[in-house]
This record gives structure tokens, C-alpha cells and sequence, in this order.
């Protein structure tokens, strides 16, 4: 789930 | 959620913070980059567009829209409660040579050509080089008050913070993010000039950090 990774930094 | 992220994300909130509080208790925004400010307004407000699309966690919609807020704060102590004090005269750096280069490669370089992620891109490029115009302003009067100083530090140990994350993140959970990674890299560069100034002048000298 590289998607939701990505938009959990910030 | 490792103890890297966490830590760089409550320094990028210091340093966010001691910013704001330096430019509200001496009613100035003396030697600050008003340009860098509206970059980094920039910068969040096209990254957290996915605060309309993706639901990640409490704690993320909470910060995202902290940082926000706060960065909205700081532009307008600047441009408008302030702006008596801001120092437009050595705040020079010719943005348009940020943004032109940023813009095409967030076009050219992407997970999709799709608006919000070649906005998510735009923000991820444009905040690896959004400190410069505060960097160039720092070079041309030649001095730094201390507390920004402190202000830069923290920024640039977020950035440091940020990259452990990456490796352990690469190694406990397998995430890679290219883009992020990369410009995320090259940020942290730009402030190991600044680190060694910083420690050799500020920390161990005087209150204000005077370039040689």
C-alpha cells in the first residue's frame, strides 16, 4: 500500500 | 510511525513555531525571507491538497492542517501585520528561477499525470529548494539573528530526521518513495554549509552568526 505510505508523511 | 518520523516532524514544528514566535514578540520580521514563507505556504497547500482525497490517520489530518495554518500565520505576520518591518531591500531571490525549473519537472517526473499528483510533485521539488531565498538573504547582509538560526537548524533537522525514516522505513516496511527520497536528499545538502556554520559560530560564539 505504497500510496497510503506516501501520503502519510509530511 | 517510527521514532525518526515523529522526531522530524516536531522539529519541523519548532522550527515553524520558534519562527512565529520570534516574528510575534518582536513585532518584527527583520532578516526573515517573506519569499521563503509564501514558498512553504506553497508548498503545503499543494501537498495537502490530499487532505480531500486520502484518510491516513488522525494525527496526519491534525498536522497537515497545523502546518498549514501556521504557515498561513507566518506569511501574513509578515505582509501585513509587520510588514513595516520587512526587510523587501535584501529579500532579492528571483523566485521565477525556482518555480520555472520546478513546474517542468514536476510535469516531466511523476507517479501520474493527474493534477493533484503533479501538484503533489510541484511541492515535494519545491520544497527541497524553498530555504534559498532565506539562504540568499542570509549570504547578502552577511548575518543571522540567533533565534533564526535556531529556526534554520531545526528545518534542516527535520530534512536530516526525515532521511532515517526513509532507511528504516525502506528496511522494516519495504516503502521507497523515489521522489521524495531524492529531492528529500538534495534539501539536506543544501544545509550542511549552514549546519557547520551553525555549530562552529552560533553554538560555541556569540549571539548572532556573521559570515566570514
Amino acid at each position: 500500500n505504497q500510496e497510503l505510505l506516501r501520503h502519510d508523511e509530511l | 510511525m517510527n521514532i525518526f518520523r515523529l522526531a522530524g516532524d516536531v522539529s519541523h514544528l519548532v522550527a515553524i513555531i520558534i519562527l512565529l514566535l520570534k516574528i510575534w514578540r518582536s513585532k518584527s520580521c527583520a532578516g526573515i525571507s517573506g519569499k521563503s514563507q509564501v514558498l512553504f505556504a506553497l508548498v503545503f497547500s499543494t501537498r495537502y491538497l490530499d487532505l480531500f482525497t486520502v484518510f491516513v490517520s488522525v494525527y496526519n489530518v491534525v498536522m497537515k492542517v497545523v502546518f498549514l495554518a501556521l504557515s498561513y500565520a507566518t506569511v501574513y505576520l509578515i505582509y501585513m501585520r509587520f510588514r513595516n518591518s520587512y526587510d523587501s531591500e535584501n529579500d532579492t531571490f528571483r523566485v521565477e528561477f525556482l518555480l520555472v525549473p520546478v513546474i517542468g519537472l514536476s510535469f516531466l517526473e511523476n507517479y501520474a499525470f493527474t493534477p493533484l499528483e503533479i501538484l503533489w510533485t510541484f511541492s515535494i521539488f519545491l520544497e527541497a529548494v524553498a530555504i534559498m531565498p532565506q539562504l540568499f538573504m542570509i549570504t547578502k547582509t552577511g548575518e543571522a539573528e540567533s533565534i533564526t538560526t535556531h529556526y534554520l537548524f531545526f528545518l534542516g533537522l527535520y530534512r536530516a530526521l526525515y532521511i532515517a525514516n526513509w532507511v528504516w522505513r525502506y528496511h522494516m516496511e519495504g516503502f521507497f518513495d523515489q521522489i521524495a527520497v531524492v529531492s528529500g536528499v538534495v534539501q539536506t545538502i543544501f544545509y550542511c554549509d549552514f549546519f557547520y556554520l551553525y555549530v562552529t559560530r552560533v553554538l560555541r560564539g556569540k549571539g548572532k552568526m556573521s559570515l566570514p
